[in-house]
């Protein structure tokens, strides 16, 4: 199964 | 304060056009060095990042960081009375309570002015790092925009693998399969239908092609568009600007769980 990945677990909160 | 003159209306018009399907209400954060905006789509899986530097404006000024929370549709609304060729001036005090834009008309008298009022958004601000990608692809903007809506009628994600080879946008849905390839190319009558494919190493991702073609409503914006793919991390999708500043998307890939 293939999910959509949330972009803040990419990104360092600023 | 806050004054920033755009020769045309028609650039802030497309841009919030373009972003408006993702994000509902945003900061416009402004200072001297320009306006700019960061907001992730309600899911999160997607984030706009545009800046429009100080250049792009004659005149800009703004004395200090004033943030401009702003419904886009109500943005919208006031965008839609002004002609794309209007002189658009945004103005706006200190701490402000609404934002004021006129629109003038270089070939008559007219003068229009509206007020918006403002919003207090509480953002989460991601600081996105510098980015090294595995493979950047330049092309038509016009090109991937048709790319994914072609795919879009037969799947809801696309496969985006780059090789040595060239970068192929491929799908797989219930009625079948489908896939473009495209390689490096120059056209020596019109270089706006270039491709160039710079990769360090191979890359292969799957993304949500309703995003994509979310993000292509900025294909109006700039006849290129740039996408930057490392594995495992978000695209990006940089549409330029003129005097520097872009419009920039990012998506989360789609991972196997």
């Amino acid at each position: 199964k293939i999910f959509q990945t949330q972009i803040f677990k990419f990104f360092l909160n600023g | 304060m806050l004054e920033a003159r755009l020769e045309q209306a028609n650039l802030l018009k497309k841009v919030v056009d373009s972003i408006t399907n993702l994000v509902q209400d945003c900061n416009f954060d402004c200072n001297d060095s320009g306006i700019a905006l960061q907001a992730m789509d309600n899911s999160h899986v997607a984030l706009v990042a545009m800046m429009l530097r100080s250049d792009a404006f004659s005149p800009f000024r703004c004395d200090r960081n004033i943030a401009l929370g702003i419904n886009l549709t109500s943005l919208t609304k006031v965008l839609r009375c002004a002609q794309n060729e209007d002189i658009l001036t945004l103005k706006a005090e200190d701490a402000p309570d609404v934002v004021n834009l006129v629109f003038e008309s270089a070939e008559s008298d007219r003068l229009s002015e509206y007020d918006i009022k403002l919003m207090d958004i509480d953002q989460e601000h991601l600081g996105i790092p510098d980015t090294e990608y595995a493979a950047s692809i330049t092309m038509p903007s016009a090109e991937f925009q048709r790319i994914t809506r072609d795919l879009l009628a037969l799947s809801e994600s696309v496969s985006i693998e780059c090789t040595k080879e060239g970068v192929k946008f491929s799908c797989q849905g219930d009625i079948g399969s489908g896939s473009v390839t495209l390689r490096s190319h120059t056209n020596v009558d019109n270089e706006d239908r270039n491709v160039s494919i710079d990769l360090s190493e191979p890359v292969s991702l799957m993304f949500s092609l309703k995003y994509l073609s979310n993000f292509c409503k900025a294909s109006g914006l700039s006849s290129r568009v740039k996408l930057s793919l490392s594995n495992e991390v978000p695209l990006l999708v940089e549409y330029a600007l003129p005097s520097n500043s872009f419009l920039r998307f990012y998506l989360a890939p789609k991972i196997g769980d």
